[in-house]
């Protein structure tokens, strides 16, 4: 079954 | 000095009702471009990014760049004490920087509200989004995709979108079957904002959680078409355009295999 990913693992933190 | 003016105030009430099934509370940076948010909710899975620029206002000030900490739910129960035709008025002094005044005026100026409310220290993460060349870009009528999420949301708890050249296909699965919603691109239409338009550079498919999605179509209310830009295993953006001022847009990472 597929996770949810967080939008973190994608854009640049601060 | 900050002043910005709105005179379709019932704006605002649109876009806190867009954001209040995700934030609490955030941070509106403001400055001579306009008036901006960036936040995600507390999971981290989506983001909410609004643009209203300083000329789709009907005056704007700002003198220096200032940040609002506000919270979105004392915000919308003073929004909610305005009326629907009401000009809108936003205002912070440079003298006071712990409150921002939103003035309600009638469309007569026979009754003029203000309401001072405090602003909050907010610990803002801005999140780095590059400009991206997304493989799919699917423009279609906000309220279809919102009835699609509706009846997806039927099925299951996440939406796979698939997207071809010859149309766009949501498919969920659950306990009680499957269902599968395929929509064509429009051959010919008359209005524009009845079309279904894709820009395809490669076909894609993405899993997606229905919660959140549903939670963005609260932005139907704010126009009539929704472009959905996907590309292979990164986050989809759902973008309503604000008439002549920007837009609200929001970001969802993908459910991706593990």
């Amino acid at each position: 079954k597929a996770g949810q990913s967080k939008l973190t693992a994608f854009f640049a933190g601060p | 000095m900050f002043e910005a003016r709105l005179v379709q105030g019932s704006l605002l009430k649109k876009i806190l009702e867009a954001t209040k099934d995700l934030l609490t509370e955030a941070t509106f940076d403001c400055s001579s471009t306009g008036m901006s948010l960036q936040a995600m909710d507390s999971s981290h899975v989506s983001l909410v990014s609004l643009m209203l620029r300083s000329d789709g206002f009907d005056a704007y000030r700002c003198d220096r760049n200032l940040s609002m900490g506000i919270n979105l739910t004392s915000m919308t129960k003073i929004i909610k004490c305005s009326s629907n035709d009401d000009v809108v008025t936003i205002k912070a002094d440079d003298n006071n920087p712990d409150t921002v005044t939103f003035m309600f005026e009638s469309p007569n100026q026979e009754k003029v509200s203000d309401f001072e409310m405090k602003l909050m220290d907010l610990d803002t993460e801005h999140l780095g989004i590059p400009e991206t060349d997304y493989s799919v870009v699917v423009k279609m009528p906000a309220q279809e995709f919102q009835r699609v999420c509706r009846d997806m949301s039927q099925i299951g708890e996440s939406v796979t979108i698939c997207c071809t050249k010859d149309g766009i296909r949501f498919s969920a699965s659950g306990d009680l079957g499957t269902g599968n919603i395929k929509i064509a691109q429009s051959a010919n239409v008359d209005k524009e904002e009845e079309a279904v338009v894709i820009e395809m550079q490669e076909a894609v498919t993405l899993t997606f959680a229905l919660r959140y999605l549903n939670f963005f179509t609260r932005a139907t209310s704010l126009s009539g078409q929704v472009s959905l830009s996907m590309s292979p295993e990164v986050p989809l953006v759902v973008e309503y355009k604000i008439a002549d001022m920007g837009y609200m847009r929001y970001y969802l990472a993908p459910k991706i295999e593990d």
